[in-house]
């Protein structure tokens, strides 16, 4: 899906 | 060893229904506390998480901290074995590599059980910070299914938006346009008949459907399905799963185009 952004960009690795 | 006997057999079957559309595989975290499972779709745009407490089972042991690597179409495949109402313990050896399945009938009078290979899974845990939202709304989980089934066959994104009106869910399409809207509603007597919107400051955000939609597997788990928006951020779709724990869906937004 265009725009769609990815978990990764919000939560960093804990 | 790891030991964890749940009476209640059929949420273990339902939530592995619930989950395994969404991820293919994942850890089953063992500790003292219970049992956690932090999992990511292939494309990593959602994450399931998934906690349930060690007094939310019949009996539990844990005695050292274990990752479980699952399969969880394998592990789909064994608990459709099992009863809907039978008692399930499951079993570990300390660094095992199966998982052992015990299914008991009620009755006590058929008792099977299976092994599931174990896989070494690699998983990098993400940290979720605890928020504030912006927006929190409760409502019956079975309308949640309903809006976000129905703007499937719509559209691919829905704007979700929170006011002090209600709550707004908007897609459009080839076929044309739809929106949803709940408002506020303690008006039944059963809490879990009522839509409950707790809302700091208005919040829209536009999610794919497709996700949402498989989120709603989880509907014969829980009543009721809890929203937290934030602008810009991640919706979480949670369901609690009566006095075990919970299960929560994280879903990153999309860019208005």
């Amino acid at each position: 899906l265009p725009g769609q952004q990815r978990l990764t960009s919000f939560f960093g690795a804990a | 060893m790891f030991e964890a006997r749940i009476t209640q057999g059929a949420v273990l079957k339902k939530l592995v229904e619930a989950l395994k559309e969404l991820v293919t595989e994942g850890n089953f975290d063992v500790s003292s506390t219970g049992l956690q499972l932090q999992a990511m779709d292939s494309s990593h745009v959602c994450l399931v998480s998934l906690a349930l407490r060690e007094d939310g089972f019949e009996h539990f042991r844990c005695d050292r901290n274990m990752a479980m690597g699952i399969h969880f179409q394998n592990l789909s495949k064994i608990l459709k074995c099992a009863g809907n109402e039978d008692t399930i313990t499951l079993k570990a050896e300390d660094n095992a590599d199966q998982l052992t399945l015990m299914f008991e009938s009620s009755n006590q009078d058929r008792i099977s059980d299976f092994d599931l290979k174990l896989m070494s899974i690699e998983s990098e845990h993400l940290g979720i910070p605890d928020q504030e939202y912006s927006a929190e709304i409760k409502m019956p989980s079975s309308e949640y299914q309903r809006i976000v089934r129905d703007l499937t066959s719509i559209g691919d994104t829905v704007l979700i938006s929170a006011t002090k009106e209600g709550i707004k869910f908007s897609t459009s399409g080839d076929v044309g346009t739809a929106n949803v809207t709940l408002r506020h509603n303690t008006t039944p007597e059963k809490p879990e008949e009522q839509t409950i919107i707790d809302l700091k400051e208005p919040v829209a955000l536009t999610f794919a459907l497709r996700y949402l939609n498989n989120f709603a597997k989880a509907t014969p788990l829980a009543p009721v399905v809890k929203l937290s928006l934030t602008k810009d951020l991640p919706i979480v779709v949670e369901y609690q799963i009566g006095e075990l724990g919970a299960v929560k869906f994280y879903l990153a937004p999309k860019i208005d185009d």
